[in-house]
């Protein structure tokens, strides 16, 4: 494992750390896309079927399990627990426009026609894009918390990472896997808008708020 | 096998 890879890793957890502390410490869900969240459940559920078909390290299963289970845990605190603080009614993007071309893309455009490939890829797609919800909600109501934001830039930063990543592995291990690679590049483009306001804003001590 | 993905890769 390269250098670029173990800190992708280590920022999408440390993503999933500041989002479980959000609402844990503010007892509220209020910003956050229940929708995204949901995407993000899909895309770990389909994408770590190989827990069970394919043993690689300890570190690779710990990983896994960790995100599968935080981010069920992350949609069971939005819709049952802390319900009363969703904020439904900013959060409005139809997952449907997302799951569905992910879904033919991942039929049609794939490594091997097998089942377990095409979730796999299915999941690949679709994390490019679950953001949106997310990034929606907050062009919708205009601001973000600073724990939200923060939480944001770690999520977009690993997808980046994971790209210098592949860029070393096509050039020092001859690896190179196209489908990773420009999903993983949408993924990031996504958060571009994103992370212009988190410099110029963020991380400047102000909170993030789109103008008006 | 050569056409399966990186399983180890998250």
């Amino acid at each position: 494992m390269n250098a670029f890879r173990l800190v992708g890793d280590l920022c999408h957890l440390a993503a999933i750390v500041l989002l479980l502390l959000k609402i844990w410490k503010s007892r509220s869900v209020a910003g956050l896309s229940g929708k995204s969240q949901i995407l993000f459940g899909l895309v770990f559920v389909t994408r770590y079927l190989d827990l069970v078909t394919n043993f690689v390290s300890p570190y690779n299963t710990i990983m896994k399990v960790f995100f599968l289970s935080s981010s069920i845990a992350t949609v069971y605190l939005i819709y049952t627990k802390f319900k009363a603080t969703y904020d439904g009614n900013h959060d409005t993007f139809r997952m449907e426009f997302l799951l569905i071309p992910c879904a033919l893309l991942a039929i049609v455009v794939n490594h091997e026609f097998s089942p377990m490939e095409i979730l796999w890829t299915f999941s690949i797609y679709l994390e490019a894009v679950a953001i949106l919800p997310q990034l929606f909600m907050i062009s919708k109501t205009g601001e973000a918390e600073t724990i939200t934001s923060h939480y944001l830039f770690a999520l977009g930063s690993y997808r980046g990472l994971y790209i210098m990543n592949w860029l070393y592995r096509y050039y020092y291990e001859n690896n190179f896997d196209v489908i990773a690679v420009v999903a993983g590049i949408v993924q990031t483009v996504l958060y571009c808008d994103f992370f212009y306001l988190y410099i110029t804003k963020v991380l400047q001590g102000k909170k993030l708020q789109l103008p008006a | 096998d050569e056409l399966d993905h990186d399983h180890d890769e998250l």
